[in-house]
């Protein structure tokens, strides 16, 4: 269950938007939820010309804000563990 | 709104008035850029497009769609979107048509074709379960409201090195007082990362990862007239309960908390033998207070898919 040592052990957080951020006008809850597989699993992505195996968590945290600024949502926070990074997000 | 990303996946949940499908283009690009994965379609008919291990686009009706941005107001826009991007999707309305809950998902082919190494096993076990709740009990729906102060950049700056975060703070003691953070009973001790956020002046959302590679997440909106939350996972339950845990017991957890007069249910899988599978498909009177409306299966290529509609007595 959740300990108070939760609180601080982000790989990223965003203060400023976390205290500035305003959901007066949220309205619609029902969410769009979009799974992409690039991969079966973990053991089947190609290694490169060195051996070596990028993966999508080897994609800097700069290009995901990037890429969820189209989605037109900011990064509030992430927690990232062995297997796994998780953002939570504005909106 | 919430994004889970792993080496070979990612799910991406977004409320709102997001728009999702709008990351795509550039999301192919850097994989392709900085990756190197190429996930272009090799036949030449579908020239342009992309054909990676699967894709699944899903939604609630929305309460608002004219409210919605662009191509998000329509599903048959989405779909066209979708389309054109992707080769071998399907579509699917599931539920009933002339009622303003149904369900709707795009889902494409398996790429069997990819080319990869024979000691690439894949995971049967994979299995997602999501509940989508409505007309939340508003007592229930309160507890996710908060009073703090929205503050200006300049406030939020002056703070920056003296206070919590007040939101994420917040986020904490939601999940703590609504035992939100107890959905699993986790007799194995596996590793358990939790990561909430309450909005001002109300709403709620949060991550938590179980054994570093399984999620749970949630997402509320309490407003009454369209008060709405919803519950995804992919813990495997009967793993990290030791087998002391079903998914029925899951569910009334969740139901426990929000109280809805209206929900349906959605659980994907791979094989038919699926134990929590087989219990949902007879779930009947273990919902204590719901009657069970409508149910409907899906075969669909190499997944399993059972949605099921209750209302509250």
């Amino acid at each position: 269950t959740v300990t108070i040592q939760e609180l601080t052990n982000h790989s990223y957080i965003d203060h400023e938007l976390s205290a500035t951020l305003d959901s007066t006008e949220a309205f619609e809850g029902p969410e769009k939820l979009l799974e992409i597989w690039f991969f079966p699993h973990r053991h089947c992505i190609p290694k490169d010309e060195n051996g070596d195996m990028k993966t999508l968590r080897s994609i800097a945290v700069e290009k995901w804000v990037a890429i969820l600024k189209l989605v037109k949502c900011e990064v509030l926070s992430i927690k990232s563990t062995e297997k796994m990074d998780a953002f939570l997000l504005s909106e | 709104s919430s994004l889970f990303v792993c080496d070979h996946k990612i799910t991406l949940k977004t409320c709102g008035t997001t728009t999702t499908l709008f990351c795509l283009e550039e999301l192919f690009r850097i994989v392709e850029e900085e990756l190197g994965w190429d996930m272009r379609a090799k036949k030449e008919e579908n020239v342009g497009k992309y054909h990676p291990h699967k894709v699944f686009y899903s939604r609630r009706c929305f309460m608002f769609p004219l409210k919605q941005r662009s191509i998000h107001k329509r599903w048959s826009d989405e779909i066209e979107y979708l389309n054109k991007f992707f080769c071998y999707g399907s579509s699917y309305l599931v539920g009933r048509s002339d009622q303003s809950n149904h369900w709707n998902l795009y889902v494409t082919e398996t790429n069997k074709n990819m080319n990869i190494t024979d000691d690439c096993g894949e995971d049967d076990e994979d299995e997602t379960l999501e509940i989508l709740m409505t007309e939340l009990d508003q007592t229930c729906a309160q507890q996710f409201s908060c009073k703090r102060e929205v503050k200006t950049v300049e406030q939020s700056q002056q703070d920056e090195n003296t206070s919590e975060d007040e939101g994420h703070l917040s986020g904490y003691k939601m999940t703590n007082a609504t035992r939100l953070d107890r959905v699993y009973n986790n007799e194995k001790n596996v590793s358990f990362h939790h990561d909430a956020f309450a909005f001002t002046p109300c709403g709620y959302s949060s991550n938590i990862i179980m054994d570093e590679e399984y999620y749970y997440t949630l997402h509320v909106t309490p407003e009454k007239g369209w008060s709405y939350a919803s519950f995804e996972s992919n813990v495997p339950v009967r793993h990290v309960s030791n087998n002391k845990q079903d998914n029925i017991s899951v569910i009334n957890h969740v139901l426990s908390v929000f109280q809805p007069r209206d929900l349906c249910i959605t659980f994907f899988c791979k094989s038919m033998d699926n134990e929590s599978f087989k219990k949902l498909m007879k779930t009947s009177g273990e919902i204590p207070n719901y009657t069970k409306k409508d149910r409907i299966i899906y075969d669909l290529d190499d997944y399993h898919l059972l949605y099921i509609r209750f209302e509250r007595n």
